[in-house]
Order: structure tokens, then C-alpha cells, then sequence
């Protein structure tokens, strides 16, 4: 563990919470992709198989355990909470994400590091993390003016990967024979992705204005 | 080795 896969998982786990802080309070889901919600619960899922059989530390135990259990409840509030899901866009969430879900476990059969079931998930979760957010970008775009709460998740989710992506470097030049390269190459695809969000919403702070994507 | 099979980031 280092000080930069520290940070990263501290600001996942913060897109999280404050994901959960803007539904569980505004008892609303609006502005939130359920597609993205989704294809993240779907991540975990096929990520952590080894959940139960690679035991790597508590810390990790317990954050595969928590990413696992919040992105399936949120998954559920948006689709079955009576209240949270009557504020669910779904007109504007309209993202075709099945094709991403295909794309990423074709890839993730032609590239993996094994071709066994469980490196194949491996391969397929990482794929489909670095896609996962196009729903949510789009909406966010269509949806016009954004609330904080959602900004900050949005920011704290592409913030962790960067982290991530320091911490791969960090352990290139420390560990002899580390080679990450479908999670490096996918993480910089993923933050790439949020590099027009970062920019307006590093306008939008600078100007101390309300965040606006350009549609 | 066995060790680094692991994917030991989350």
C-alpha cells in the first residue's frame, strides 16, 4: 500500500458517500445516471470474485465488502424506493451502456492476463470501470445546470483513479517486476474521459459559478 | 510468483 492507492480509495470511497449523502438527503436521484449505477455495481461484482478466496488484507476485505454492498443499494434505491426513484431522469439517461457491457467482455476476452474465468471478470471489470461513467457524463450534459452534490461525486470518482494511476507509477519505479498494464492503460482511458468534466468544473469553482457542461 | 497473481488493489 502507498500514500497515492491510500488517497485513491479514500476518494472513492468519498464519491460514494457523498452519493449516498445526496440521496439519502434529498430523498433524489436526479441528475444521477442509474446506467452508470449499474454498470458499477456490475464492476464489483465481476471484480471481487476473489472476495472469498484471496484473502489480501482487512482493509481490502472490508473495502471490496463496502463498494460491493453501496453500489448494489444504490442500484436498488433508484429502481425500487418509492420516493428516490419518481426523481429519476430516465427520459435523459438513455445511454445504450449494453454495448459498453459487450465491448468490455469482448475485450476482456481477447486481452486478460490469464485466460481463466476469474482473470477474464478481472480484465472485464476494469474495462467496463474505465466506460462507466459515459452515462452519467451524458446525462450531466443533457441535464444542464448540475447540483453540488452530484459535481463532487462526479469529481471525487474521476479524482481516485488519478490517484491511482500516481500509485502505478510510484510502484513501476519501487517494485522490480510490476507490470499492471491493462489497469494502467484502462485507468488512463478512464481519467482521460473526465478531463472536459475536470476542466468545467474547475471553471465553475474558479468563477464560484453553478456547474454547466455544454450540451 | 503466486504472490503477484494476486490483484491485490481494489
Amino acid at each position: 500500500m502507498n500514500i497515492f492507492r491510500f488517497a485513491g480509495d479514500m476518494m472513492h470511497l468519498t464519491s460514494i458517500l457523498v452519493l449516498l449523502l445526496k440521496i439519502y438527503a434529498t430523498k433524489s436521484c436526479s441528475g444521477i445516471s442509474l446506467k452508470t449505477q449499474e454498470l458499477y455495481a456490475l464492476v464489483f461484482l465481476a471484480r471481487y470474485l476473489d472476495l472469498f478466496t484471496d484473502f489480501i488484507s482487512v482493509y481490502n476485505t472490508i473495502m471490496k465488502l463496502v463498494f460491493i454492498v453501496s453500489s448494489t443499494a444504490i442500484v436498488w434505491c433508484m429502481k425500487r424506493d418509492r420516493v428516490v426513484r419518481r426523481s429519476y431522469d430516465k427520459q435523459l439517461d438513455t445511454f445504450r451502456h449494453y454495448f459498453l457491457l459487450a465491448a468490455s467482455f469482448a475485450l476482456a476476452l481477447l486481452v486478460n492476463e490469464k485466460f481463466t474465468f476469474q482473470e477474464i471478470f478481472w480484465a472485464f471489470s476494469i474495462y467496463l470501470e474505465a466506460v462507466a461513467i459515459l452515462p452519467q457524463l451524458v446525462l450531466l450534459q443533457r441535464s444542464g445546470n448540475v447540483d453540488n452534490l452530484t459535481g463532487q461525486y462526479v469529481f471525487f470518482l474521476g479524482a481516485y483513479r488519478a490517484f491511482y494511476i500516481l500509485n502505478w507509477i510510484y510502484r513501476y519505479f519501487t517494485e522490480t517486476h510490476f507490470s499492471r498494464w491493462i489497469a494502467c492503460i484502462s485507468g488512463l482511458v478512464q481519467t482521460a474521459l473526465y478531463a472536459d468534466f475536470f476542466y468545467y468544473y474547475y471553471i465553475s469553482w474558479k468563477n464560484n459559478t453553478k456547474l454547466k457542461l455544454p450540451a | 510468483t503466486e504472490e503477484e497473481e494476486k490483484h491485490d488493489e481494489l
